[in-house]
């Protein structure tokens, strides 16, 4: 599903070089839960926006289902990852002006067979909050939002960078198994970048980076 | 230093009723760090921009060293907050345009005696991003700069809405023990909202929030 070789990318702001992807090489079978795991600034949003293809890397090839992303135009693209891929960004990126049940519908419409917007409402817990816009909910409820509105989708490969990360413990918990079921009964394949160790044991592969690069490989033989 | 009496704040998005704050009755003396936990949605920081005049509440009276903030006029309000309160916020709120040295620069200059730039800039491990504009940092970056933003204020008192989030676990450490060291140094008094248990056995108190009102009020004997 994922095939990447020789991803790199170089930012120069400036005099001073930031390698934010230093050759990283990564294959990810179809239905695989795989964490992520790295310090603050060791590259895991760029890598996540690399294969979502949201940002074009400065070298190396990304593959996703058999086509290289650098291939497509622009409108291929867009829709390409519309109906391939679901993103949970780490600051959520919601219409400020639509209600959380918009936010959320409006993603539904982009695919052909989406959930039901009652249920993923039910899963993360809002349907008390639907009508309210992003500035009248809590950090956690806008990231609830972000999550709901990736799940909606139903989409083959989920990209998720720190969903937890306004949640408190038990909140958090119950949408990483929620997450965790959900990709699982219709067999898609994830990869979640996550502070949050706990739910590494639930995963099917662990992998570690540093500066730019994946500097380990595990796989839990019983998640 | 903080004295809340029968505190509330009262959302009417549409027909439904919120009550962020149901009557919350709270003290903190001089000097202490107290931490706040409770689960996504009960209040937390909405009980910070309370106390730090950024909202103000719909009944109740908020003092902070001996002066009722409702009393205030705006301009007198924005003075005693750039004086007497730094703020992590949530979300930020990192000015766009500037690099992380001008945005914590900027906040230096609301006082007369700021902490030096270089120090706090090497306190948060942002040495070598000083002269980056947000969006060239990672999430956790931006995180750092505006914890380093209202450090270089030291105010009396620090308001922090969960300042590490976006952070590793081990990076995390590293900036709370940096928080308990700074302000005992100076004898500060810090309300910090936190997901992160760890940090609730370092502190001095933990109040715990739920549906709007504190619950429990735990003191740490031995922090
Ligand atoms: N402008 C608003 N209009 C209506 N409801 C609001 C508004 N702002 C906040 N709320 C509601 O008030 C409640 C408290 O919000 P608050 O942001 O204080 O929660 P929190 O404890 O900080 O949560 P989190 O841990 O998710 O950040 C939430 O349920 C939220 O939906
Ligand atoms: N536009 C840019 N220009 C220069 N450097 C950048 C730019 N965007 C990101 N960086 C740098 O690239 C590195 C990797 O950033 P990235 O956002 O991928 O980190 P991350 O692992 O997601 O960190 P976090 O856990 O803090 O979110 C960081 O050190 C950051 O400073
Ligand atoms: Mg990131
Ligand atoms: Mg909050």
């Amino acid at each position: 599903v994922v095939q990447l070789t020789q991803v790199s990318k170089i930012y120069s702001p400036g005099q001073a070089e930031v390698r934010a992807l230093d050759g990283v090489d990564l294959s990810i079978d179809a239905g695989q839960f795989v964490v992520l795991l790295g310090p603050s600034g060791c590259g895991k949003s760029t890598l996540l926006n690399a294969i979502g293809g949201l940002d074009s890397p400065t070298a190396g090839t990304v593959v996703i289902d058999g086509t290289d992303i650098s291939s497509l135009t622009d409108a291929q693209l867009t829709r390409f990852r519309r109906q391939k891929i679901g993103f949970i960004f780490q600051f959520f990126n919601l219409v400020q002006t639509l209600s959380a049940k918009e936010n959320i519908q409006l993603a539904g419409e982009l695919v052909d067979e989406p959930r039901s917007l009652a249920q993923v409402l039910k899963d993360v817990r809002l349907e008390d909050r639907a009508d309210h816009v992003p500035n009248q909910l809590s950090g956690g409820e806008q990231q609830r939002v972000a999550i709901a509105r990736a799940l909606i989708k139903n989409p083959p490969l989920l990209l998720c960078d720190e969903p937890t990360g306004e949640l408190d413990i038990a909140t958090g918990r119950m949408i990483l198994s929620l997450l965790r079921t959900v990709t699982r009964e219709s067999s898609q394949t994830v990869l979640l970048v996550t502070h949050n160790t706990a739910i590494a044991k639930m995963s099917d592969r662990v992998l570690f980076m540093r500066d730019g690069r994946i500097v380990e490989d595990q796989v839990n033989e019983a998640p």
